[in-house]
């Protein structure tokens, strides 16, 4: 369910009020229930049967398709060293070795460029959730990377 | 556009819109209503990228990311406590720079539903194929947009959904069939990949040890115990919550039997989605904890323990 250690009372107090499902034409909640941040039945049943995703990525990647994965660096859940560790398994060259990036001549997190158009960023003090921590940060890379700027 | 998807207000918002907001349901298969919200960009609509923005879970609904991370608004709690939050336009938006679809994926999720409960059981494959049929959809009802670069984003357990839906949007044409969508890549933040890499080895004490989190001494005492487990390519790490704000690291050299542990690691008060903030919700006291009887049951597990509590919420002199 809800872990505690996040915040969903706003957007559960706004997302349940009738007058805001109307405006953005979602159901009502005596049809389709209340809006939960974290649907249990579908954590509970759901059935995880893609199994690794490294082979995508390859195959993804490979195909001329682009990819940034990116990391909030203080995010225990799904930690960067493990993401580190699975782009480093796909074995492919590195083009643009580690070093900062910076927003306001400050550093806001640390990359590395591989060949296949692959970038690996992680993002200095956010968490799990890297645009609710660092929203400037977040807006600066996303834009950088869309417009293909270095 | 279709008819009676413009959002033309929005409760909590005084002022204009930054841009066209349009919202609604479509019914991929008989019987099954996905929800998106989209967002068209401030800046270059017919040019600029459109993102289909996906929050994990599995379950989550992707409102988190329109509320709490990078939509158009910025809310306001409240006050009186429960009373309808203010919205102020986000300044870091997404939708700044891109179009930006917010989907409740897969069905059963946010405002997403179907009234066969049946449908709720469901998986990787069936989610990418069903997102993959929303996302056809749509640009049908959207066809302005079609020609938009077409990128795919999220976090979390959607480190699943994107790979497994992309495969599936560019499987479309190594069958030789016209691209329906003009796929130019994705974006994964903190996203799964190898569940064994991301929960059950190393890298989360490598983490821990990292961020000074656990000493050298219980580090290198981790170490140590791993190889003693004949195990050194693989150690066998668990990192459950044993209650709300406690995480467990139990190392088992053989799980087949089923002998835990030569360790465990109690973290109290952490906020383990970002190590250095504070849980929204504060730690339950121990008392609590007794009594639903996990804190009880540790000792029998425990051979070497360090507890490391957050001094913000006074736990360091209350400690063990």
């Amino acid at each position: 369910g809800v872990d505690d250690c996040l915040n969903d009372e706003v957007a559960t107090t706004w997302l349940n009020n009738e007058l805001v499902r109307q405006a953005i034409h979602a159901e009502p909640v005596d049809m389709i229930g209340p809006w939960v941040i974290i649907s249990e039945n579908i954590l509970h049943n759901y059935q995880k049967d893609a199994g690794s995703m490294i082979p995508y990525h390859t195959k993804l990647t490979t195909a001329g398709y682009r990819a940034l994965i990116f990391s909030g660096d203080h995010d225990m859940v799904v930690p960067f060293t493990g993401t580190q560790r699975w782009i480093k398994s796909l074995g492919y060259e590195i083009v643009d070795e580690w070093r900062q990036w910076t927003v306001n001549e400050q550093v806001a997190g640390i990359l590395q460029e591989y060949d296949h158009e692959l970038t690996f960023l992680t993002i200095k003090g956010a968490g799990h959730r890297v645009p609710n921590s660092k929203p400037k940060e977040a807006l600066h890379f996303y834009t950088r990377w869309l417009d293909r700027e270095p | 556009i279709p008819e009676g998807v413009l959002v033309t207000h929005l409760p909590g918002l005084n002022g204009a819109f930054p841009s066209k907001h349009y919202s609604g349901y479509v019914e991929i298969e008989s019987d099954k209503y996905l929800f998106y919200y989209f967002v068209v960009s401030e800046r270059k609509p017919k040019n600029d990228p459109v993102v289909l923005w996906l929050n994990g879970g599995p379950g989550c609904s992707s409102f988190d990311g329109f509320v709490n991370e990078h939509g158009p608004f910025n809310f306001e709690t409240g006050k009186p406590h429960g009373s309808l939050p203010t919205l102020h336009l986000n300044p870091y938006s997404w939708s700044k720079v891109s179009n930006i679809i917010y989907l409740d994926s897969p069905v059963g999720v946010g405002f997403s539903y179907s009234k066969d409960q049946t449908k709720y059981v469901i998986g990787d494959r069936q989610t990418a194929i069903d997102t993959y049929t929303f996302l056809v959809m749509w640009f049908e009802l959207y066809p302005e947009f079609v020609n938009n670069p077409f990128y795919i984003a999220g976090e979390s357990y959607a480190g699943v959904y994107i790979p497994t839906l992309a495969t599936n949007i560019i499987q479309r044409i190594n069958d030789g069939v016209e691209p329906e969508i003009n796929f130019k890549g994705y974006m994964v933040g903190n996203g799964l990949t190898v569940p064994d890499i991301a929960f059950n080895t190393d890298v989360q004490v490598l983490f821990l040890h990292g961020m000074g989190l656990i000493s050298d001494n219980l580090f290198e005492d981790i170490q140590v115990t791993c190889m003693m487990g004949n195990d050194t390519d693989k150690c066998n790490y668990y990192l459950s919550k044993v209650a709300k704000n406690r995480i467990l690291v139990t190392h088992v050299p053989n799980p087949a039997d089923c002998q835990p542990s030569h360790f465990s690691l109690i973290i109290d008060g952490m906020n383990k989605f970002n190590i250095l903030e504070p849980c929204y919700h504060p730690p339950k006291p121990k008392a609590d904890m007794k009594e639903n009887g996990n804190w009880t049951s540790m000792p029998s597990l425990v051979r070497n323990q360090t507890v490391v509590p957050n001094d913000f919420a006074g736990l360091w002199t209350n400690s063990e």
